[in-house]
């Protein structure tokens, strides 16, 4: 409830008009996005408590701790950009079931996505354009970005097993074609 | 070159063989067909003279033209056409400021356009608001939709307030609406009707006849004298203007089905499902 209570009075805050509007002056701009992300943060350890009892647990050992990327926007997150293997659990906040899409950073050309049903989840590799790229200062921002479908259950969570493929046959499905025009 | 039609089982757009643009959209399984032609364009700021009132700024509270023209960004645009399994995307680059993916998701019924936008140059000292122009043939007699407030869709009519006659001295901001999720046009004779959400509030309208515009980017050189007390032009860490990254979700159908693809829509963007990540320790065998 603690936890709760930071991003709900940042978001009281930010219902102030200029917030709304977009009037505020510069430096009152810079102070709601820290209130907001401080905010978000606490909830994001919410949510990892949450996880924590709803997970299933292996023996004594307790879940993973789950990580956010709240700049995949710009094509970036630490988590995916740097591991090799990982796990993407998606959490349907919508009382009835949903697809979409997701789109994650990655630096590799071809992974594996298992689904929860333990099957193969079809996957694509699209190119990220030098627009697109996070900050280019970066030391290795994603190459790529790795696209699949989730079917999260209604108020529920799915996860899915995301692993570097080297496989040439799963290159040569997963890859995107180019073609460039000049008008 | 030729036209390029990209299409998934539900919707097929057309960009143009000469200039890159997209020409024309299609609902594959209503046979909807319509020219729709999109770019991004800019009106520039008015700079005004705030000591006389009437006079004041295109600033943080005052979205104000100087002209109802709005100005095409003129360059060689690159189109970039992407093909996979999943997903299909073009890519266009309409400055060195501006582009544009747009995507067709497998199985989708609508289509995602995904517009980065910035630094906006003002190096010729000329405020920039800019602004994404869907053109078509639709027959709407100056009526619009947009939601007031995210729940209730209000209809809105050109030049003209429904409880006090309207002198109309801003033509293009006297129309403007706040759209905080979507915003749409329809054809009542051809039973069309053509829906814009978007991923944050923005202002938009229908200046024109079947053309909805939104407004994406803004940044201004002068204050409006309303209290701010600073121009509107927001610089990031290197001292360049921001760069914006949003999203508008387009969706084509006849005007009785178009209120549930879009509501649908609406709620599934507005609550979007939350991915969190972490790191593996074991092979997928100790995982299942």
């Amino acid at each position: 409830e603690i936890k709760l209570r930071t991003l709900r009075q940042a978001m009281g805050v930010a219902q102030h008009h200029d917030a709304v509007s977009g009037t505020e002056k510069q430096h009152v701009a810079y102070d709601y996005a820290m209130r907001l992300s401080e905010g978000i943060s606490m909830c994001q350890e919410v949510v990892n408590d949450a996880y924590k009892k709803l997970l299933p647990k292996n023996n004594s050992a307790t879940p993973p701790v789950q990580m956010f990327c709240t700049l995949t926007n710009i094509s970036m997150c630490n988590v995916t950009e740097l591991l090799k293997r990982f796990t993407v659990t998606v959490y349907n906040p919508i009382g009835r079931p949903v697809t979409t899409w997701l789109r994650l950073p990655v630096q590799g050309s071809a992974y594996t996505v298992i689904g929860p049903d333990g099957k193969n989840v079809p996957a694509q590799i699209v190119p990220v354009s030098k627009r697109t790229k996070s900050i280019p200062e970066r030391k290795s921002p994603a190459n790529y970005e790795l696209v699949f479908h989730v079917s999260p259950p209604p108020l529920g969570f799915a996860t899915y097993f995301v692993s570097y493929n080297s496989a040439l046959e799963v290159f040569k499905q997963q890859q995107t074609q180019e073609k460039e025009n000049v008008f | 070159y030729q036209d390029m039609d990209l299409r998934n089982e539900h919707i097929s757009l057309i960009f143009d063989q000469t200039t890159g643009l997209l020409k024309q959209m299609t609902n594959l399984d209503k046979q909807i067909t319509i020219p729709l032609q999109h770019e991004f364009k800019y009106y520039q700021s008015f700079a005004g003279n705030n000591s006389k009132g009437i006079y004041e700024a295109s600033g943080a509270y005052i979205f104000r033209p100087n002209g109802t023209d709005a100005y095409p960004l003129k360059t060689n645009m690159v189109t970039k056409f992407m093909q996979g399994i999943l997903v299909k995307e073009v890519h266009q680059t309409f400055s060195s400021w501006t582009t544009l993916v747009t995507r067709l998701y497998q199985g989708a019924r609508h289509v995602e356009m995904e517009w980065t936008v910035g630094p906006i140059p003002i190096d010729d000292n000329q405020g920039k608001e800019v602004i994404s122009h869907f053109a078509t043939d639709l027959k709407t007699n100056g009526i619009f939709y947009t939601d007031s407030n995210g729940r209730e869709i209000l209809q809105r009519k050109r030049n003209f307030r429904p409880t006090w006659k309207l002198n109309q001295t801003e033509p293009v901001s006297g129309n403007y609406y706040p759209i905080n999720s979507r915003i749409y046009i329809r054809d009542e004779t051809k039973n069309v009707q053509l829906t814009v959400l978007n991923d944050r509030s923005q202002g938009g309208s229908s200046i024109q006849d079947g053309c909805l515009e939104i407004m994406v980017h803004r940044r201004n050189l002068h204050d409006d004298s309303l209290g701010v007390g600073e121009p509107l032009n927001e610089t990031g860490s290197d001292g360049k203007g921001l760069i914006v990254r949003g999203k508008h979700y387009l969706v084509l159908d006849d005007i009785k089905s178009s209120g549930r693809v879009h509501r649908d829509l609406a709620e599934q963007l507005f609550m979007a499902p939350l991915p969190s990540f972490s790191d593996l320790k074991m092979d997928f065998q100790q995982w299942i």
